[in-house]
């Protein structure tokens, strides 16, 4: 009980604190809150996922990952303090609690867990994952170049030391397989998040092509909603837009994926820095970034829950 | 650990396609090591790029030569780095 409480949500923290405070919040809310391991990294560290769930088999599901791009550590923290929002809403918030009793949420918090623990030992500017290339003296694959959609092509690099290395297949990182492999197994979710910083957009698919995914309209509106809900808290200013009309192609992304595999509500956020700090956002940014996020992620889930398919 | 001493973030806003396209060459050039944290894509978003210590005077230089206007965001990326692993340490501790 005093150390979930204790738990300093505004400060970042190391994977193995992270991973003993998960422990904690599944013992304060059992039955709500499990932890899963959906597998290993390359390293041989597990991935867990919380999952938050008030029974049923297999109910309509929504996802949600941090952390894949291990530099990027205002969203791990960001997961962390949602995790415990969920958990500490549910009963009293009543949206929330309608959602979770006809829905699931399943949270990877730490998407990347041998690069987030180089970032906090070895090179904290470390995107990609730790996998040894064969054939090269650089490491790691960009977890979001590797996905089955449009792998490949323009927007990733196949030069094993660029940050933006696809890797040598689709899904050849075990962190990516080993997401893969959950949602095909569950088979039952509507709504995939994936969260990384930083530049203030939220995106929706495609990344590796140009043209407009059927739902777009639908989509966009949805992400116009929820920044407008997010906006309201500071002011912060969000845009919003397919990925490869609002930054650049990028082939190989998760929300590609999730959407060509029928999850309709696929969306990418980049967080804050609203500032001059870039990806050493001060830990003072870490609620406000995350209490603004909420309100489009809840915004989100709730349109789903809302929109069933 | 890697440190980033002399490092400096810095940061281009930006006016026109132009500059896009020859911030887009510095990026595929692989000599001077810069890592863009945010990519030349369009100029509504800043450009942000990490420059290590050693190519600080050349990348200057070519953003001179061809009037790009930038402000440096981070000046030592190390000290940033120093005091976020500071805060980590002290937060720990409590």
């Amino acid at each position: 009980e005093r150390s979930t409480r204790s738990f300093n949500f505004g400060a970042y923290h190391r994977l193995e604190t992270i991973y003993s405070w998960m422990d904690t919040l599944v013992a304060q809310h059992p039955n709500l809150v499990t932890k899963q391991e959906i597998g290993k990294s390359y390293e041989n560290r597990p991935m867990y996922v919380l999952k938050f769930s008030t029974g049923g088999n297999k109910r309509p599901a929504i996802w949600i990952d941090t952390g894949i791009h291990s530099r990027e550590w205002v969203s791990q923290a960001t997961g962390v303090w949602t995790a415990n929002k969920i958990a500490t809403d549910y009963g009293r918030d009543s949206s929330l609690t309608s959602l979770l009793n006809t829905m699931d949420i399943y949270m990877l918090l730490l998407a990347n867990p041998d690069g987030y623990a180089y970032t906090h030992t070895n090179d904290r500017m470390w995107r990609k994952t730790r996998s040894k290339i064969s054939g090269s003296v650089c490491r790691g694959v960009d977890p979001n170049r590797n996905w089955d959609a449009g792998f490949g092509g323009p927007g990733a690099s196949k030069n094993p030391c660029s940050d933006s290395y696809h890797g040598p297949s689709a899904h050849s990182e075990i962190e990516v397989k080993n997401v893969v492999n959950l949602i095909k197994s569950h088979g039952n979710f509507k709504s995939f998040i994936s969260v990384h910083a930083y530049s203030q957009l939220l995106m929706y698919p495609y990344g590796y092509s140009c043209r407009n995914v059927p739902h777009q309209p639908e989509l966009d509106s949805v992400g116009r909603a929820a920044v407008q809900k997010l906006t309201s808290l500071y002011g912060t200013r969000y845009k919003v837009g397919s990925i490869c009309n609002i930054i650049y192609q990028a082939s190989g992304g998760s929300i590609d994926w999730s959407y060509n595999v029928g999850i309709k509500y696929s969306f990418a956020f980049e967080l804050r820095d609203t500032g001059r700090y870039g990806f050493i956002l001060p830990a003072n940014q870490i609620i406000p970034t995350a209490s603004e996020t909420w309100l489009a992620l809840k915004h989100i889930m709730e349109y789903v829950r809302d929109h069933p398919y | 650990a890697r440190v980033f001493t002399g490092d400096q973030v810095i940061r281009v806003n930006v006016q026109s396609e132009e500059e896009i396209q020859l911030l887009q060459a510095l990026e595929n050039q692989q000599e001077w090591e810069l890592d863009f944290w945010l990519h030349p894509v369009s100029t509504e978003l800043p450009v942000d790029i990490r420059v290590p210590r050693s190519s600080l005077s050349s990348v200057k230089e070519y953003l001179h030569a061809h009037n790009i206007p930038f402000t440096v965001m981070i000046d030592n990326l190390q000290e940033v780095l120093d005091a976020e692993k500071a805060e980590m340490s002290e937060n720990q501790m409590k």
